[in-house]
Order: structure tokens, then C-alpha cells, then sequence
């Protein structure tokens, strides 16, 4: 599903401090895989995770998506692909500010052209799914930060994507609301056959995966398969 | 140093569907004490915090801050207490997007009329004891999750105030740099006698202080003091 070749991305490359945030990337994940991707804070996990999801391009090397050569697309090429193969939840949750949860988990369907009652019925659904069943008409300033978060995490699976990217996203929920993300995740991947790949830095959170990708400094040093939980 | 009496949050109580974020919080906190609050995601953690640090007033009850009856406060007598008083790290860091590093922990320094010089060898300082030394000139686009955090931990401690109200401090950091601040909390507590009330949900931080409360649907649960590490 997935090939990363010798994958570079340096900040600022044309100015006077440039920053190597990867210094040479190779991974390759299969079609239903659940992974998880640690290390240390500043060590380009975040960076890796926005080339993945087509959010960035690479400064040099080859990503491959379901066998296209996409490092090198921009813009509507890049944005369409994005849409319609991937959930994405940020660490910094990216909700918009002066519009209401629904209509923010709506909008990923607004690009795939959904109508608006089947997408207004979808956003409902996965917010149900998410413990925020009456949290509809709140702003995300109207939210608290592990409920926006959450709202995050309903828009990157309301579009029945087959792959699935979190940044961090239980890092602002308690333990109990931690571990029903996670069994949904694990539903969606065990059921559904979609692929799952996140950043955590929680060793609980990682035990529900079955591959760990360990970052620092922007390489890989360790990736290792497991049993999940 | 901190007494709430009967405290209650009520959003939106002037319109068709109030909310209840706090339902009676009666909490008292000496000087010196370093306590965790803890509780479900939504349950009037960061509602209660930012009453605490007198970013917002209570809908009914008392908050006496050093003896001092600040509920009723307005405005700028209020922004004159809580820049001199406390110090405040966001559960969504709130950093000046435009606005370097070094130049966002300068900023409640300008409040108290630091001549600019130090402003800047004091904000310098207080990024290096975060670990971002040579962060300085990047602003919080150009900074990791976990590096924005830090930044916004500087910013709290730089002003060198009494009380610091640290809302999810570790929620962005990994094992490793969760334990550093940790530990720099516990020697601004111990050696300086700063007071340190920080909400998280996870329990290995939370062992770093002395008493934990617990909130659920906006009331106070649970308050007991304990050894720390
Ligand atoms: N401006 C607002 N208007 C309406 N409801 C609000 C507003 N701000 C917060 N709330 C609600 O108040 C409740 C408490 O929010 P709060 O941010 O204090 O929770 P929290 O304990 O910090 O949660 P988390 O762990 O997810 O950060 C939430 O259910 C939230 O939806
Ligand atoms: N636009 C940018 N310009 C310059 N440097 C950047 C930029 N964006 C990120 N960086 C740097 O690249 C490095 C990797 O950032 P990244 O966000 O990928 O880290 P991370 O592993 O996700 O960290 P965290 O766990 O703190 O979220 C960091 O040191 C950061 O300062
Ligand atoms: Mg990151
Ligand atoms: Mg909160």
C-alpha cells in the first residue's frame, strides 16, 4: 500500500539555516496493517506523518501510494488523491474555528460531493461513535480539548477512507475514553480492513497495534512487528 | 493561597441550552502544595483551571486568591493579578502564531515592564531549561507539537510566579521529556516553594504530586493527599 524511498524533508532548504527533519526515510506497509510510529519529541514523527498523508511533499525520494508515484503531484492532483484514500487527525486537531462539530466532521463528504442529508446522517453517526451524541452544534471553542479531539478523529473516519493516519490522538483523553478510541480503531482495522497508522507517545497505546516504528533524529531505528492487543 | 467556595460554571446561561461545566467546587490549596487534577474528558477540569488562574469568572460563588476576593474582578485589575500571580500553561499551548519562540516567552515580561534586555536572557534561560536551546527564532508553525508545548511551559515559568497552572502539560512529549519537566516541577516546587496545580490524565505523571483531586460531571469527587515521587 505504502512504499517510502530514501525520503528527505528539510526545512528551509533555501535559506540560511536549514533543518533536516528527515535524513533518509525507507518504509514500506501493507494494506491492512496497524502500526505505530514513537520517539522522542522533535524527531519527525509529525513531519513523517504529513508526507504519508500527502500533506507535504518530499524534499528528495519516492513515496508510492497503492502503487502511484505521488511525491511528485501538488495541489488538485494531490488534494483529490488525499481525500478520497485518507483519514487524517492532527495533533493540533485543525477543526475550524467558527463552525459547529457536525458540520466540521461533514467536511471531507463536502469534496466527495455526498448530499446533505446523507452526509449530515454520516457526521451525526461517526460523532455518535466518538461519545459526543449531542455535541453537534458546539464550536470547538464550545468544546473541551479531548472532545475536539475526538471531533477530529470522527472527520477522519467519516469518509470510510482505507487509510487512516492519527497524530497523537489520545493525547488529551482519559484512560477510559483513551481505550474506547483505541477499540474502535482496532474494529475498524480487524473488521473493516482498514489501515491504521499512528503517532503515540504512550507505551499502552502502542500495545494495540501489531507493528512499531521507532523515529529519531528523522531516520528509522527500529521496526518491529508484534502481536496487538 | 486558594480558596473556591461553591463555585459553579454555567455556559451559555443566558440562552436556550445552558450548560453546567462546574456544579459546586469548594476547593482549598495552601501555599507550596504541588496537586494533580484529574478526570473524564468533558468532566470541568480546564473549566475549572482557567477560574483558577483568573482567565474566567465564576456564574455563582467565591474565588479568594491570597485573600484577595478576585471572583467579582473585571478587566484589567484582573489581567494585573493573574500576570504578577500566576503563571498558565494552555491545554492548547495559545502561542502568538506570528511570533517567535523566544519572543512568546518574553510576552508576560512586557506586562510587568522588564527592562528588554533581560526579557530576552530571562526568556532565552527559561527555553534552555526546556531543552530548546537554538529554538529560539522558530515560531510555533516551525516547532513540533511537543516543542510548541515546551515553549508555552517557558512562557509560564519565566515570570517567576507564585502559583503555576499547568492544564495537560506532557500531552504532546514523549517518556523521556515528560519525565524532564516533571522533574523541573518538582525542583520549582520543592526548591523555590512555587505552588503547582497541573491537570493530566495520566497516572504516572500525576505520581509526581502530592495530592490528587478528581472531577467528574463538574463536581469534585474525590481529593486526597498522598507522598509524591
Ligand atoms: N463555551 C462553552 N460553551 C458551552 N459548553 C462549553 C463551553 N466550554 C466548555 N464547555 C463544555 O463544558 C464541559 C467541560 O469542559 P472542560 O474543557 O472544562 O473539560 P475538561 O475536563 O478539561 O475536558 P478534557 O479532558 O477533554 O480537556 C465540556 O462538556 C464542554 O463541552
Ligand atoms: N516549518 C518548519 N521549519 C523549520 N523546522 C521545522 C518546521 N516544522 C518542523 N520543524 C522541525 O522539524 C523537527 C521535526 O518536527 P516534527 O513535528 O516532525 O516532530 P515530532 O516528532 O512530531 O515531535 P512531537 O513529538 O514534539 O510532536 C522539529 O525539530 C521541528 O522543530
Ligand atoms: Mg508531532
Ligand atoms: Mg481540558
Amino acid at each position: 500500500l505504502i512504499r517510502l524511498s530514501d525520503v528527505t524533508k528539510i526545512y528551509g532548504a533555501e535559506n540560511k539555516h536549514p533543518f533536516t527533519a528527515l535524513a533518509g526515510v525507507s518504509l514500506q506497509i501493507e494494506a491492512g496493517e496497524f502500526a505505530a510510529i514513537m520517539g522522542p519529541s522533535g524527531s519527525g514523527k509529525s513531519t513523517l506523518m504529513h508526507i504519508l498523508g500527502c500533506l507535504d511533499t518530499p524534499t528528495t525520494g519516492e513515496y508510492h501510494l497503492e502503487g502511484d508515484n505521488v511525491d511528485r503531484l501538488r495541489g488538485d492532483q494531490l488534494a483529490a488523491i488525499r481525500n478520497k484514500k485518507i483519514g487524517f487527525v492532527f495533533q493540533g486537531f485543525n477543526l475550524i474555528p467558527r463552525t459547529n462539530a457536525v458540520e466540521n466532521v461533514e467536511l471531507p463528504m463536502l469534496y466527495s460531493n455526498t448530499p446533505p442529508e446523507e452526509r449530515r446522517r454520516r457526521a451525526a453517526e461517526a460523532l455518535r461513535r466518538m461519545g459526543l451524541a449531542g455535541w453537534e452544534g458546539n464550536r470547538p471553542n464550545e468544546l473541551s480539548g479531548g472532545q475536539q479531539q475526538r471531533v477530529a478523529i470522527a472527520r477522519a473516519i467519516v469518509n470510510d477512507a482505507p487509510l487512516i493516519l492519527a497524530d497523537e490522538p489520545t493525547g488529551n483523553l482519559d484512560t477510559k475514553t483513551s481505550a474506547e478510541i483505541m477499540e474502535l480503531f482496532v474494529r475498524i482495522n480487524r473488521e473493516e480492513g482498514k489501515t491504521i497508522i499512528l503517532v503515540t507517545h504512550e507505551a499502552d497505546i502502542a500495545a494495540y497495534s501489531r507493528r512499531i516504528i521507532r523515529v529519531r533524529d528523522g531516520l528509522i531505528v527500529d521496526d518491529e512487528r508484534r502481536e496487538g492487543r
